[in-house]
């Protein structure tokens, strides 16, 4: 009966058996603050972000922090290997994270790497498309949509203007871009009903 | 589970990271 949190965002995938449920959330969490702190340092860099109102700046960072490390750590998953590198630095096969009790979220998280860095983009679009996926006015919680609506649509705007000048013969990348936004919702969503799972366990 | 990021603690992890910017535009 031991217990794997098989979160890349962990140290490993191993639990101490011996340690409480606090211990190993506490460990846990001590693994990926790092990882979200950047994420919210990388906001702040947002042109226009500092500007939204304290409530929403952390509304936007509650519901679309995981979405952001996701595109951050694609690399992570090795789809020809078919490995993932934990943040301890060791790689896992799929199959022993399956056997671990992996289930549908990981061949998910897999498909999305996969397709998100077979577009060949740039560290300077992969961080404006990083932008576009924080700033989204229908997140829960958003109190003045108007001002995040129009933040998003200026970074939308700014993404095709940078996609378009840079592959002027891929049209289609952009598109492609903005399908990754509901891909993006349906992990987010899959990965809460798996902490649930972790926390009710 | 509607509010994961709270049961998690992100939530205070993300405010401590906002404080210092959001003080530095008060003054």
């Amino acid at each position: 009966n031991r217990m794997h949190l098989v979160c890349p965002m962990n140290t490993s995938p191993h639990v101490d058996p011996h340690k409480s449920g606090h211990e190993v959330w506490e460990e846990f969490s001590h693994s990926f603050t790092p990882a979200v702190r950047e994420v919210v340092e990388f906001a702040k860099k947002i042109p226009g972000f500092r500007d939204l109102s304290q409530p929403d700046q952390v509304s936007l960072l509650k519901a679309g922090t995981f979405e952001v490390l996701v595109v951050r750590f694609a690399s992570l998953f090795d789809v020809k290997d078919r490995t993932i590198t934990f943040l301890g630095g060791k790689k896992y096969s799929v199959d022993t994270l399956r056997a671990m009790g992996a289930g549908d979220l990981l061949n998910s998280m897999f498909d999305f790497s996969e397709k998100l860095i077979n577009l060949g983009l740039s560290e300077e679009e992969m961080s404006l498309f990083t932008a576009v996926v924080l700033v989204s006015a229908d997140r829960s919680g958003i109190e003045n949509v108007n001002s995040v609506e129009a933040l998003q649509e200026t970074l939308i705007r700014a993404l095709r203007s940078l996609i378009t000048k840079n592959h002027p013969n891929e049209s289609a990348i952009f598109t492609k871009l903005l399908l990754k936004l509901p891909d993006l919702r349906s992990l987010n969503n899959m990965h809460s009903e798996q902490l649930l799972a972790f926390k009710v366990h | 589970f509607s509010d994961p990021a709270s049961n998690l603690g992100l939530e205070d992890i993300i405010r401590k990271a906002l404080m210092g910017n959001l003080e530095e535009r008060q003054e």
